[in-house]
């Protein structure tokens, strides 16, 4: 009967958002995260592929909903003016959402679309907690720094501006010459942002772009 | 893994075992 029809459906999404849940939490592992991001479809103008939308649909749907409730519940703002023309904060929901002085968008996350279409954008898919590639962080650092050189603002997020935004940011503000240490760059985001951490792994990757930066 | 969505992950598959 209906009953029992409901109990089947009900079993087969909630194995199906149990699969892609494991599926993702897989792929955001340290041993897979750097080669997996594409799994999301998220191209480079910042779209999610419909085909991502449709298959990990539970992911979609849990991420908007944890986001919604966090919005909700926190009292942080969305962002966080660091200096002037460098922002830092979270995932807008809306370009409305954005500083008023129409900043560039550094987006840092491979699991949210772009949502601000009119404002210049570049996109280095990373997921949750993890950390991005040489190529990603120079591409990044490269687009904040001409996009400063323009007199445009910069807005560098990723999904609650804490994170991945934050080793971005803090890389952007030493290739700028804001700050002359990763460590100084932290305590000013932390000083403005007081929720911005970086976890071991990204400290030791901001570490060893720094390394690098010196060594030529 | 991260942990959050593992979690999540492991709630629904619990929950498809005690529906099923």
């Amino acid at each position: 009967g209906a009953a029992r029809d409901f109990r089947g459906l009900l079993v087969l999404a909630l194995a199906y958002s149990s699969g892609v849940g494991y599926m993702v939490a897989a792929a955001a592992s340290d041993v897979l995260a750097r080669k997996s991001t594409p799994l999301m479809g998220k191209n480079l103008g910042g779209s999610i592929h419909p085909l991502s939308w449709l298959l990990l649909l539970p992911y979609h749907v849990g991420l908007r909903v944890k986001l919604g409730v966090q919005r909700l519940v926190s009292k942080e703002p969305l962002y966080n003016r660091v200096l002037p023309g460098w922002y830092i904060g979270g995932w807008p929901w809306s370009a409305g959402e954005l500083p008023a002085d129409s900043p560039s968008v550094l987006d840092c996350t491979c699991e949210l679309p772009r949502t601000a279409h009119r404002h210049r954008y570049c996109c280095l898919p990373i997921w949750d907690t993890q950390v991005p590639t040489t190529p990603q962080l120079e591409r990044g650092v490269a687009f904040a720094v001409a996009e400063r050189a323009l007199g445009k603002s910069v807005y560098v997020h990723c999904a609650h501006g804490h994170g991945r935004s934050a080793l971005l940011l803090i890389a952007c503000l030493l290739e700028a010459g804001q700050v002359s240490s990763w460590e100084e760059g932290l305590a000013l985001l932390q000083s403005v942002r007081p929720k911005v951490k970086l976890n071991a792994r990204q400290q030791v990757a901001l570490e060893a772009w720094v390394q690098r930066r010196r060594g030529g | 893994l991260s942990p959050i969505v593992f979690t999540c992950a492991t709630v629904a598959a619990a929950l498809t075992l005690l529906v099923a």
